[in-house]
């Protein structure tokens, strides 16, 4: 880990970026005390899958904290800060998995926010043949952002850019939005050609990045609202709600 | 169901509203 990895040639934005990096540590720990929790109607032993989910809303549950304290997000009015996170609360999941799955660095299994590592042979046989695809088309992603070389700053300034990426039409506050985007892209361009010069198009290529992200997230959203057709989703889950919830 | 203030959902405006903040959802 590169916690605060500044130095010359960072810009000001992405320095501010990794300041507000959340411990993964500390993160780990609340979840899994929260996964841990007994709770009113919830059997002693609940389901593999009631579990991932439920890991999945607390991880929301950290971006959204995550988010609350990002520059320009929290100078927002809760109005657009809702309509922000309504459109890209999939692609922060997806990206947050893809990024922990770049630092774990195994092809052959993932690593949970939980700390906990599947092996791909166990999701094959176990997981369903929709989830088992998902979780394939990540690693494929992760492979592909190791191979550019994604580093922590480039990360932190991506995530920024999921966050700010809806059209200012949609929000109330256009000129505060819009400033974040440019700042935002401005910042990984001068990046990238500042510590990578001899990678001409990587800003270009993490871009291309995203747009897989979003297709991903995509797909994830497709499998969730699946899940929650066949009644297999908890009761009282966030992502449902979030899938649910008027889109912009 | 219950919603947010823009028709959002009601467990995100509790997690973003400053009033609500005090009591996340469990």
């Amino acid at each position: 880990p590169e916690p605060f990895s500044g130095g010359p040639g960072v810009p000001e934005l992405i320095l501010q970026l990794l300041q507000l990096e959340p411990d993964e540590d500390q993160v780990r720990a609340r979840i899994v005390g929260c996964l841990q929790e007994p709770a009113r109607g919830r059997p002693d032993q609940p389901a593999p899958f009631s579990l991932l989910c439920r890991m999945a809303d607390q991880t929301f549950i950290s971006i959204v904290d995550w988010a609350r304290r990002c520059m320009v997000f929290k100078e927002l009015e809760v109005a657009d800060q809702m309509t922000l996170l309504q459109s890209c609360w999939s692609e922060l999941l997806v990206f947050d998995h893809i990024y922990r799955q770049i630092q774990h660095g195994k092809e052959s299994s993932i690593l949970l926010v939980t700390g906990q590592e599947v092996e791909l042979t166990t999701v094959a046989t176990q997981a369903g043949s929709l989830l088992h695809s998902l979780v394939l088309r990540a690693q494929e992603l992760a492979l592909q952002l190791h191979t550019l070389q994604l580093d922590r700053q480039e990360f932190v300034c991506l995530k920024f850019l999921i966050l700010f990426s809806l059209d200012v039409k949609f929000l109330n506050n256009h000129g505060l939005v819009k400033d974040a985007q440019e700042k935002a892209n401005a910042a990984l361009l001068d990046y990238t050609l500042c510590h990578y010069p001899h990678c001409g198009d990587k800003f270009q290529q993490l871009l291309l990045c995203l747009v897989e992200v979003r297709a991903l997230s995509m797909q994830a959203k497709e499998y969730l609202y699946h899940k929650h057709l066949g009644n297999e989703m908890p009761r009282n889950n966030l992502l449902i709600e979030m899938l649910q919830a008027k889109q912009t | 169901p219950c919603r947010g203030a823009s028709g959002g959902p009601a467990i995100l405006y509790a997690l973003l509203s400053p009033s609500l903040r005090a009591r996340p959802p469990a």
